[in-house]
């Protein structure tokens, strides 16, 4: 554990701390794509199903109960609780184009051709790949509550901060994970137009908005 | 050989 990582991970908790509060505070989940979180929900069952094989710490056991916990919780509140808030309309991203290659990549591209390792593969690139119905949804809407955005910037620290962690321990631990590095800077990648609207825009007081 | 790759993250 380096403080980039831990940073990494705080950021992730702060995002579904800060979309828990969105949506409960506006009673409303409108600009969330719904999509996007049951992505996630499927990454992290996928991928924390070495909850039952692999001890790793109590910090990473609790941080997996909680990721899954948090996404389930999620997709309930969208689906029951504020249903009537989502807009399928403006959620329209084919997820199969997510998912599919997601599953014949990790087939081909693995470590070892097992199960759980595939599972934990599949969840790797489906994850690099998940933010993408939201980030459609954004791009059509061509706005978003200033909360929606500190969400998602939160999200894309996370991400970022993988990054300079896997530097560090390259160096300090002499470990090299290829396929979340090359899925991770994929996934940061997404981010930058964001990135470069929520610096210029809402860090400046302004609101979310594309240029028409 | 898990111990080379980053399995430890979340």
């Amino acid at each position: 554990m380096n403080l980039f990582r831990l940073l990494g991970d705080l950021s992730h908790l702060a995002s579904i701390f800060i979309l828990i509060h969105k949506i409960q505070t506006t009673r409303s989940c409108r600009g969330i794509s719904f999509q996007t979180q049951a992505l996630y929900v499927t990454v992290f069952v996928a991928r924390y199903i070495d909850l039952f094989f692999r001890w790793i710490s109590l910090y990473n056991f609790f941080m997996k109960i909680f990721f899954i916990a948090s996404s389930v919780y999620i997709l309930y509140l969208m689906k029951y609780r504020y249903r009537p808030t989502h807009d399928p309309s403006i959620d329209t991203f084919k997820v199969e184009y997510l998912v599919g290659p997601a599953v014949v990549l990790s087939l081909i591209f693995n470590y070892k051709f097992e199960f759980t390792e595939i599972l934990w593969t599949f969840s790797i690139y489906l994850e690099a790949v998940a933010i993408l119905p939201q980030l459609f949804m954004l791009q059509r809407t061509g706005e978003a509550e200033t909360i929606t955005t500190h969400y998602l910037a939160a999200l894309g620290a996370y991400r970022a901060l993988y990054i300079p962690n896997w530097i560090y321990r390259y160096f300090t631990e002499d470990v090299v994970d290829p396929i979340a590095i090359v899925a991770g800077l994929v996934q940061t990648g997404l981010y930058l137009d964001f990135f470069y609207v929520y610096f210029t825009k809402v860090l400046q007081g302004q609101k979310f908005e594309l240029p028409a | 050989d898990d111990d080379a790759t980053g399995k430890d993250e979340l």
